[in-house]
Formats: structure tokens, C-alpha cells, sequence
């Protein structure tokens, strides 16, 4: 039942 | 759906305090509920944006620390400043969301202080002219 789990986060937008 | 209903302007107390409960009870919890509560707070209906944002803050309040790593990831962060930059959805939103998501963008910046990416977040709106005094 084990999912795997992207943890990496994006980085600040740019506006 | 029931806890943002645009056409019901009170309230769904018991349907937020429902789905905080379904957060708190599973485990990728916080991660669906912010992509959720995102594309809602994103929504050009002005009563379901606001909706939205009324259950985070229920969230930010009742799901523990889970919730307040993953809300403070840029990954969610930036789903924010979507609403108020102009080149994304904020030729859409309200003046109203607008102003409740700098609210509460500020708040977090004094609520989580340790949270680097809530500080920069808030620094580059400063920066950026989008986010006055």
C-alpha cells in the first residue's frame, strides 16, 4: 500500500 | 464543494469542521486539501474564493503542524501569489480575495516565523510593488 511521495517543493515564482 | 458553495454566503460550519477531520485522518492529508483549497481561492467566483480562504484558515487553526509544513512550501505559496500578480489570476480575483490573501499571507509571516519560504514569499511581494506598506 506503500505510495510514493514527491517531497521536492518548486521554488518561488517569479512575477 | 459544500464548504465553498458560492450560492450559500453563510458559513458551513459543520462541512469545514468535516473536511479538517477528513485532513487530520489521512495521510497525504494537507497535501490534497491545499491543492483543493488552492484552485478554489483561485476561483473567479468571489463567495467560493472567499469560502476558500475561510476553511484554510480553519485548517491553519485545527490540522497541526502537517498542515503548516505543506502550506508553507512554495509549492503552495505560489498558488497564492498567483491570485495577486496580474500575469496570472489576478485580472480575475476581487479587490476583496486580494486583500484577504495578503492578510493572510502577513498573518502567516508572524504566526511562522521560522518559516523561511512564508518570509520570502511576503519580501518578494513587497519587492515586487504588489504588496504596498
Amino acid at each position: 500500500t506503500a505510495s510514493f511521495h514527491d517531497d521536492s517543493d518548486e521554488d518561488l515564482l517569479n512575477i | 464543494d459544500e464548504a465553498t458553495d458560492p450560492s450559500i454566503s453563510e458559513e458551513n460550519w459543520e462541512c469545514i469542521q468535516r473536511f479538517c477531520a477528513q485532513v487530520n485522518a489521512a495521510a497525504e492529508g494537507p497535501l490534497f486539501a491545499l491543492r483543493l483549497l488552492a484552485h478554489k481561492i483561485q476561483s473567479p467566483q468571489e463567495g467560493e474564493a472567499l469560502h476558500a480562504l475561510t476553511v484554510l484558515e480553519t485548517c491553519v487553526n485545527n490540522c497541526g503542524e502537517r498542515f503548516h509544513s505543506e502550506m508553507a512550501k512554495f509549492r503552495f505559496l505560489n498558488e497564492l501569489i498567483k491570485v495577486l500578480s496580474p500575469k496570472y489570476y489576478g485580472i480575475w480575483s476581487s479587490e476583496k480575495v486580494k486583500s484577504r490573501v495578503t492578510e493572510v499571507i502577513f498573518s502567516w509571516t508572524v504566526w511562522f516565523p521560522q518559516e523561511v519560504k512564508i518570509q520570502d514569499a511576503y519580501q518578494m511581494l513587497k519587492k515586487q510593488g504588489i504588496v504596498k506598506g
